[in-house]
Formats: C-alpha cells, structure tokens, sequence
C-alpha cells in the first residue's frame, strides 16, 4: 500500500545499493 | 565495551553486526537476517518476531544453479520478480527523493535470484513465539542448525520448506536477548561453535552453549 515500515525502508536501500553493486562488479569478459 | 548493552533498535549497528558476522566469515553465508521480538512488559501479550535488519551478501557459485534459464516458467517468474522490484525501488526512490536518489535500471532488470527473491520475500513475515525456525530457536532459547536439502524439506516449519525450494542448503538460527539471528547459505555448512561464538560476541547475549 505504499506505506512501508521504516525498518524495512532502510533495509531495501541497502540491498538495492548492494545489488548495484553486485551488478557493475559483473565480469565483461 | 561488551559489557555494555547493545542499542539494539539502532539499525546502522544492527546492520554493522550483520555484515561482520558473514563478511568475515569462512563460510560462504548468502545472508543474514535479525529478527526482533517485540518487546512488551505485559505477559499476557505473545512476543512476535518481526524483520529488524537483514544483510544480503549473495551466493558465491551462482552461475552452476542457472540450468533452467530458459524455461517459460523461469521467464514468467523473472518477470513477476523484476516488477515487484521495480516497484519497491520506486517506493524506496520516492522515499530518497531530496537525498541520494535512485539507484537505477541495472539493480532492478537483471535476473532476480531465489536467494535474493527468498531474503526479500523475508521482509514480510513474522513469527509468533514457537512458530517457525525462528519462532522455534527463541522459545527453546537454543540455536537451530539445519543442513541439507533433505532436512530442509523434511521440516516441520515452513521457513525451512520455502528457503529448500529457493536453492538454500544451510540455514541457522541462533537466539538472542531481543530476537534471533538467521543466516543461510547455498551450501552445506555444519554446525559449528565458531560461529555461535561470533553471534554471542557481536549481538552480546548469553546463549546456553551447553544446549547445541
């Protein structure tokens, strides 16, 4: 519904931010 | 000092915690999750174990577990996982609108692993005292370890189900004074007081090492 609990907001941001991560760490090769 | 109690409701230490205890570890631990008992005075009230924190580090081998990429039902998975992703992103985005901004595309359209999908799916449940691996290891007040598919499957609480069906092989929990700390891996992982210790030093608690 769009109202999240403010722990689960911090823990999302966090496994966005890794997932970034993650995701640039990628070999091209 | 480790004396001290611990500000457990504070989440950058909570978070700092998580990721020392898998970070460091030998193990090769997907994830680490810290469930929060809700704390209450009155008796009466069941305590119930909800998402404090978790830590998601990823699988370490997950390229050997693709073999059904190309499946209509592994496409229309991605698909459901990779629009809830979005949509927590805008959520979160929205959320950080003033500050840090959005994390972007490329976190959201790339496949969305079960390991992943299973810690994200986490955020969305609790346990009530009893109920559930984690439920479980805070009314016996004694860690639970459980390594294996064949465990996994044969247990009676759901979470060890579910986490046996997203790919997981290890999952552990280990009680403390405000909650349970879970960690599970893709790869089989035995019980061992090294990492008891860890939980025992890092969260500051007391746990009964004569019960593992």
């Amino acid at each position: 519904d769009g109202d999240l609990p403010i722990t689960r907001k911090k823990s999302l941001e966090r496994f966005f931010e890794k997932r970034k991560e993650r995701m640039t760490m990628v070999s091209p090769y | 000092g480790v004396g001290e109690t611990m500000p457990f409701f504070n989440q950058e230490s909570l978070q700092q915690r998580l990721q020392a205890l898998i970070d460091g570890a030998r193990e090769s631990w997907a994830y680490a999750i810290f469930w929060q008992s809700s704390s209450t005075s009155d008796f009466a009230t069941p305590s119930v174990l909800g998402w404090g924190d978790g830590y998601y580090k990823g699988e370490e081998n997950k390229n050997k577990r693709r073999a059904s990429s190309s499946s209509a039902n592994f496409v229309a998975e991605q698909e459901h996982r990779k629009k809830v992703l979005r949509e927590l992103n805008s959520l979160i985005s929205g959320v950080q609108a003033a500050g840090a901004g959005s994390v972007g595309d490329d976190a959201v359209d790339e496949e969305v692993t079960d390991t992943e999908w299973f810690f994200l799916i986490s955020m969305t449940q609790s346990f009530a005292n009893g109920n559930g691996l984690p439920g479980l290891a805070m009314y016996s007040s004694s860690p639970i370890w459980v390594t294996g598919t064949e465990k996994l499957a044969g247990s009676q609480c759901e979470r060890a189900r579910q986490a046996q069906g997203f790919g997981l092989q290890t999952i552990v929990c280990i009680p403390s004074a405000n909650g349970v700390v879970e960690l599970g891996s893709t790869e089989l992982i035995f019980e061992s007081s090294d990492l008891m210790n860890k939980v025992k030093y890092l969260f500051n608690f007391n746990i009964d090492m004569g019960s593992v």
